[in-house]
């Protein structure tokens, strides 16, 4: 049949690739006699090919003796698919369709076999697949293709270069582990791939953010499925480890990613994932020194650093929608009827279910309420650079009475999610953590509560010590904050009745 | 009825690709029984960094494993190297051990300054303590891999010899200090090493010229 | 309230000393359990 005899024509190829270099003649040869022989002169016989030699490669791999060689098969299929890439004419379709058509065919047999009932599937040969492919890109990518003696060609990789990570990210997300749970393990472990994390971190104007962002927050949707509050399974807690430990070796090497993708990953990581929540939150830009955030006189108005704006990468903005013009019509020119509008706004039609500390539903729609309060914050610090720091870091301001009539109107839940939301924005010294320093600190002390003072000075501490009591990293801003809070004068925290009732917190504060 | 599922090249497929859309869409409240052996089978199978190394279809006959006692492990040399401790830290930052380097190896290296990808991994401190010999070997006759590009890292950045692109050969700069009461204060001699005939590292003679264009800015 | 991150850190090799060392380039997988060898990284020779 067709199919047998590409196998064997696969299979021809394999025992080659074990013969000789990969950059030997008879390789070229080889693959020139397979265009012209019609083994893959048209879309119809590309396919087929690649369907059955995918289909060879993944039975060998079932087949082999797991402590021989399984991959050699595989390992030759990407070869191929890489050189093909390379060294094609692209007459019946172009660069960027060939390797949209490859990926689809893997998806379309990896789908089968994962889905399939009595089902064998295993991850490993499709994970060496991809691995294998990105590191065939990587050695040919170096110094801007400079191995490709070919000038024309050399110039359309360095262009085809972009599209490549991002397809592959974007085939990625396809076989996410909401989607197909049998590839969970092998999802992070490509994530986080040294040929793939780093380059899309680094690909030119910052290009492959936002498909990275996506297969992140992929995973943390997993995690927020499946994270109940009576007891999470075995394999989530791994796969937890590993997303924690890759946040980690991103923060590390890439801080500004987490820095200026934060708001996204927040509205994304499961509530009751507080460490991780830290730790993204915690990220510090390569340069900047941190002042001691326990020292009693730290006075963020010396701090240079706390003038700067930091930059958001998905402007907030976007998720406003119909919000924006009432939100900012306030800020100009405050009104009570905008207020109203504002306020009424940011509850949701109906209640969904999220696994939070001391909640199971939500009503109020978190991610409006973290879209207002950034872009308050980032107009904040917009008009504190375009006018004076004074006309931010005051109580009559439109920025700061905006957020104090939210939770002076709005219900406990909204009071919570607003605070938490202006909490987040505590992090490495800059303007927003700055800003949000000041506003949380008046709100505290405040005596324009009236009645509500308790449970707003409660609902602070409560989203203080959510951040504090976790195993380290503290962003610096909420140290700083709760230092503040510590040595205030006006306020005794072990004299607050919600302190007084929770033992267990009055011997923190106590030894604190 | 859609054209994609008349399609025959991918019409079988197609349905197993379709039903995966469902949990993106209605995430199940809680994992069914066939998700849970699905994540945990995923879990067994998790691929490790051995699945995730470069693949390599023809091996290099020189590269191929000698028979060796059974005693000796057989795993790639490319360990994950024990936490540093503050001796072998500071045994890194001075240059490698003296004891059992020449006087002429001793004025070659340099502390080891380098912080790019490579400075920790085990391969690259465990070529910071070969001789030339064997560097010049792995340079010579593993051509194209990783532990050559290792190797000439570390003759470039670590001994301070420099690669010709004309001739193929290293060179190294000797410089000396002259005896009292000579022109000039210093000496310099250049040497390169012989692949091709003696195996040897020679010196140069007087009419060699250094012309930094024939050599690789590594 | 999480862990203690410092054995984890460790595994992956970041410092506390002011030498910040890149990692992702040579990051072997997401446990340390799957990551017992090293892998290659990406170089370059020229021809």
């Amino acid at each position: 049949s067709e199919t047998e005899k590409y196998y064997l024509i696969f299979t021809e190829w394999v025992k080659l690739l074990q013969k000789v270099e990969h950059d030997d003649e008879l390789v070229t040869v080889f693959l020139r006699q397979m265009v012209d022989r019609g083994v893959l002169s048209d879309t119809d016989s590309l396919i087929n090919f690649c369907k059955a030699s995918f289909e060879l490669s993944i039975l060998a791999f079932k087949a082999s003796d797991p402590t021989g060689e399984v991959f050699v098969s595989i390992d030759a299929l990407a070869m191929l698919v890489t050189k093909l890439l390379v060294v094609q004419e692209f007459e019946d379709y172009s660069r960027n369709e060939y390797l949209d058509i490859i990926f689809c065919i893997l998806t379309m047999v990896f789908s089968k076999d994962h889905e399939q009932d009595n089902s064998t599937f295993n991850e490993r040969p499709y994970f060496r697949f991809f691995s294998n492919i990105l590191s065939e890109w990587s050695s040919l990518r170096g110094h801007d293709f400079i191995k490709i003696t070919d000038q024309q060609i050399r110039k359309e990789l360095i262009e085809f270069d972009n599209y490549f990570y991002n397809t592959f990210a974007s085939y990625l997300h396809l076989i996410q582990p909401v989607a197909f749970p049998g590839f969970s393990f092998a999802f992070i472990t490509l994530l986080s791939h040294r040929m793939f994390l780093p380059n899309m971190l680094r690909l030119e104007n910052k290009s492959g953010w936002k498909n990275l962002t996506i297969l992140i927050i992929d995973l943390f949707r997993f995690l927020d499925q499946y994270t109940g509050k009576v007891g999470i399974s075995n394999a989530i807690s791994v796969v937890y480890k590993g997303a924690l430990r890759v946040i980690i070796g991103i923060s590390n090497d890439f801080p500004e990613y987490l820095i200026e993708n934060h708001y996204e990953f927040m509205n994304a990581l499961p509530s009751s994932y507080a460490q991780l929540k830290n730790v993204m939150l915690a990220a510090i830009p390569k340069k900047i020194m941190l002042p001691n955030p326990y020292d009693n006189g730290l006075d963020m108005d010396k701090i240079d650093s706390c003038k700067m704006q930091p930059t958001v990468f998905y402007d907030p903005v976007v998720d406003l929608h119909s919000f924006k013009k009432p939100v900012d019509n306030y800020l100009r020119i405050p009104s009570n009827s905008l207020m109203r509008t504002i306020i009424n706004g940011v509850y949701r039609d109906e209640y969904s279910f999220k696994s939070g500390i001391g909640y199971d539903y939500v009503s109020v729609d978190q991610k409006l309420v973290r879209a207002v309060v950034l872009h308050v914050g980032v107009e904040a610090g917009l008009e504190s650079e375009k006018t004076s720091s004074g006309a931010i870091f005051n109580a009559k301001s439109s920025y700061y009475t905006l957020l104090f009539n939210l939770l002076n109107e709005g219900s406990s839940e909204v009071r919570f999610k607003v605070i938490e939301a202006m909490m987040e924005q505590l992090r490495y010294p800059n303007i927003h953590t700055h800003w949000f320093t000041f506003v949380l600190k008046n709100m505290f002390t405040s005596e324009e509560w009236g009645e509500q003072k308790s449970e707003i000075q409660e609902i602070i501490l409560r989203n203080i010590f959510e951040r504090i009591i976790v195993n380290k990293p503290h962003p610096w801003g909420v140290t700083v904050l709760f230092t503040q809070l510590l040595n205030l004068n006006n306020v005794k925290l072990l004299s607050l009745p919600c302190v007084k009732k929770v033992p267990e917190i009055e011997n923190i504060l106590k030894i604190l | 009825q859609h054209k994609a599922f008349k399609n025959p090249l991918f019409s079988e497929e197609l349905k197993y690709w379709l039903d995966s859309k469902r949990p993106l869409m209605q995430p199940y409240k809680e994992m069914p029984d066939r998700m849970v052996s699905q994540l945990e089978s995923s879990l067994l199978n998790c691929p490790d960094s051995l699945d995730a190394d470069t693949p390599y279809l023809y091996r290099n006959p020189l590269s191929l494993p000698h028979p060796t006692s059974i005693f000796f492990p057989s795993e790639p040399i490319r360990f994950v190297s024990p936490v540093d401790s503050p001796q072998l830290q500071q045994q890194q930052n001075t240059g490698s051990n003296e004891s059992i380097k020449s006087e002429d190896d001793k004025k070659e290296s340099k502390p080891s300054t380098t912080h790019d990808i490579y400075s920790r991994t085990s391969l690259a401190k465990t070529f910071s303590k070969f001789d030339l010999d064997t560097l010049f070997f792995i340079f010579y006759h593993y051509q194209g891999t990783y532990e050559q590009f290792l190797v000439a890292r570390e003759l470039a950045k670590h001994r301070n010899w420099k690669f010709n692109k004309i001739n193929r050969n290293w060179y190294y700069k000797e410089v000396t200090k002259s005896p009292p009461g000579m022109q000039q204060a210093e000496e310099e001699t250049w040497r390169y090493f012989d692949y091709q005939n003696s195996w040897l590292a020679r010196r140069c003679n007087s009419d060699f010229k250094y012309n930094e264009e024939d050599f690789e800015k590594l | 309230i999480g862990t203690d991150l410092s054995s984890m850190l460790h595994s992956l090799g970041i410092p506390r000393d002011n030498q910040r060392y890149r990692i992702l380039d040579t990051f072997q997988s997401p446990w340390a359990e799957t990551s017992r060898s090293e892998v290659e990284p990406r170089f370059f020779t020229p021809e």
